[in-house]
C-alpha cells in the first residue's frame, strides 16, 4: 500500500499546474524512494519528469512499487477542494482502482476525504541518456517566465544562443522581431544572478508554446536551469527541496 | 521554415 502525507496541498497543486497542459493522463510510479512521473505530450515533442523524494513527505510508506494511473484533469478537480495549506494524505491499497485523498486543515478540525478513480495507462517510458551539456544557464525562474511569455507574443519559435556574452533569446514574428540578452552577473550568490557555464557556443531553436508551459513551474522554485548542447533536446530543470520537475524539449531543425 | 523534431529522434526505450 501507499501512504504519503504532504505538509501542504499547495505543493501538489503547483505540480499539477505545471504539467496538466502538457499531459492528460500519467502514471505516478510509487516506490519506497518516493513518487516519480514521466510522460510525453501527445506530439512527442516534450517530456516531463517529476520526482518527489520520500524524505520530503511528513510520512511516507510504500511497501512495493505500484503505478497509480491518474487522469490529471480529475486530480486537478479533487485538489481544488483542498486549501493550499491543508495537510494532505494520499492513500492507495495494493491493486486498488481508487486513490484516497484526505485534507486536514492546519488550524481547525475540518477533515475532508475524497476518492478518485484510477485508470490503467499504457505509458511508453523513454530512456533518457546521461548527457554532458555544453552550456548551462542558471537564472531566476521569474525572468525565464517573463522572457518566453514576452517573445511568445511575437513568434512561434525562439532561438536560444549561449555565448561568452550571455544568453540571448530571439524570436522572429510576422509583424515584429525581438531579442533579449541576459548577461552573466558578477555575484553568483545573489538569488537574482544569471550564471553561465559553457564549453562551447550553442544555438538552438525551440517552440515557444512549450517553454511557456514549462515556465509555469516558477511557482515551485525561484531558480531554473537550462541545459543545452547543439542538436539535442533542451533540459529545463527546476529543483525544489522536496524533489524536481524536469522538462525535455526536442529542438526545431534549420530553415 | 524548419521542422519540429520528435523526442523519439533522441531518446530510446529504457
Amino acid at each position: 500500500m501507499l501512504e504519503a502525507k504532504l505538509a501542504e496541498a499547495g505543493t501538489l497543486k503547483k505540480l499539477l499546474d505545471a504539467i496538466k497542459e502538457l499531459v492528460t493522463d500519467a502514471n505516478f510510479e510509487c516506490n519506497e524512494e518516493g513518487i516519480n512521473l514521466q510522460a510525453m505530450d501527445n506530439s512527442h515533442v516534450a517530456l516531463v519528469a517529476v520526482h518527489l523524494e520520500a524524505a520530503g513527505f511528513k510520512r511516507y510508506r510504500c511497501d512495493r512499487p505500484m503505478p497509480l494511473g491518474v487522469n490529471l484533469t480529475s486530480l486537478t478537480k479533487v485538489l481544488k477542494c483542498a486549501k493550499d495549506d491543508d495537510i494532505t494524505t494520499l492513500k492507495a491499497a495494493d491493486e486498488a482502482d481508487v486513490l484516497n485523498l484526505v485534507y486536514e486543515a492546519k488550524n481547525s478540525d475540518r477533515i475532508a476525504e475524497y476518492d478518485m478513480k484510477l485508470m490503467d495507462i499504457d505509458s511508453d517510458t523513454l530512456g533518457i541518456p546521461d548527457t554532458e551539456y555544453d552550456a548551462r544557464v542558471t537564472m531566476p525562474s521569474a525572468e525565464f517566465t517573463r522572457v518566453v511569455r514576452d517573445l511568445s507574443q511575437l513568434g512561434e519559435s525562439v532561438r536560444i544562443e549561449v555565448s561568452k556574452e550571455g544568453v540571448r533569446f530571439a524570436s522572429e514574428g510576422e509583424a515584429a522581431n525581438g531579442s533579449v540578452l541576459m548577461k552573466q552577473t558578477d555575484d553568483d550568490e545573489d538569488t537574482q544572478a544569471i550564471t553561465i557555464e559553457m564549453n562551447q557556443h550553442v544555438s538552438l531553436t525551440f517552440s515557444l508554446k512549450y517553454l511557456v508551459n514549462f515556465s509555469k513551474s516558477a511557482s515551485l522554485c525561484p531558480r531554473v536551469q537550462l541545459m543545452m548542447s547543439n542538436d539535442v533536446p533542451l533540459l529545463v530543470a527546476y529543483d525544489f527541496g522536496q524533489g524536481y520537475i524536469r522538462y525535455y524539449l526536442a529542438p526545431k531543425i534549420g530553415d | 521554415k524548419g521542422g519540429q523534431k520528435s523526442l523519439a529522434n533522441f531518446f530510446g526505450p529504457p
